[in-house]
């Protein structure tokens, strides 16, 4: 099984 | 004073069907490069990048940077009253609280404009990391569009895999499972018509199928779309919308657990 990573974190917050 | 007229308001449709399944509302940034818009879909595991270049426009003024935050679902409606030759204008004054669109027929024979209110969104802007992706994947669009409908069919992800021989995309489900391999094509005077595949080192990631259904909405958009992979950073996805700019579609990858 797997799970469905998030995009936060691959992301900077300008 | 904000002023932007295309050609082509089917174009900007377009745009907006392929964002309108991810996005409920957002905000779109009008500077002098062109209008830019930037966002996840409320569960933060797709994000889309829009960029509508300045010179892309027949007219195009933006005196001060603006941010005019829209619900999507009401600006499809505003152009579901557009005709497919029209041409659309869209107006704003520095600080307002609406936007205009104006549409117009090509002979001037008909002239509509609805006034719509802007809301007041609090969205966060990303900087996107470069990336030197393993592979970047050129095939037509609509080919993309078919293998991906194909394959959901079977199962909830799809596994792309590629390698120097070619790209394949896998699935499996309760009924058993499904692979579609694409060799690169030696078309070259048809680039648009061809797969052209650039691997630096293979890869192999899983994808939710329901995601990349929503991208393939942009398929009207471009003949061709490019898929950048690299292990740990998001796939993407991108369309180039001709003589106007492109539309990007980052998708986080399905992790074993």
């Amino acid at each position: 099984t797997s799970t469905q990573a998030r995009l936060d974190g691959f992301f900077t917050v300008l | 004073m904000f002023e932007a007229r295309l050609a082509s308001s089917a174009t900007f449709k377009k745009v907006l069907d392929a964002i309108k399944d991810l996005l409920n509302e957002a905000s779109f940034d009008c500077s002098d490069a062109g209008i830019q818009l930037q966002a996840m879909d409320n569960s933060h595991v797709s994000l889309v990048s829009l960029n509508l270049k300045s010179d892309g426009f027949e007219k195009y003024r933006c005196d001060r940077n603006l941010t005019m935050g829209m619900n999507l679902a009401s600006l499809s409606k505003v152009f579901r009253c557009s005709g497919s030759d029209d041409t659309v204008t869209i107006k704003a004054q520095d600080d307002a609280d609406t936007v205009t669109f104006m549409f117009e027929a090509k002979k001037q024979e008909k002239i509509s404009d609805y006034e719509m209110k802007l809301m007041n969104l609090d969205q966060e802007h990303l900087g996107i990391p470069e990336t030197e992706f393993s592979c970047i994947i050129k095939l037509p669009s609509g080919e993309f569009a078919r293998i991906v409908r194909d394959l959901s069919q079977f199962g909830e992800s799809i596994v792309i895999s590629c390698t120097k021989e070619g790209v394949k995309f896998s699935t499996q489900g309760d009924i058993g499972t499904g692979n579609v391999k694409l060799a690169q094509t030696n078309n070259f005077d048809k680039e648009d018509q061809s797969v052209i595949i650039d691997m630096q080192e293979p890869v192999s990631l899983t994808f939710s199928c329901e995601y990349l259904n929503s991208f393939t909405k942009a398929t009207p958009l471009s003949n061709q779309v490019t898929l950048s992979l690299c292990d740990n950073v998001p796939l993407v996805v991108e369309y180039q919308i001709p003589d106007l700019g492109h539309l990007k579609y980052y998708l986080a990858p399905k992790i074993e657990e």
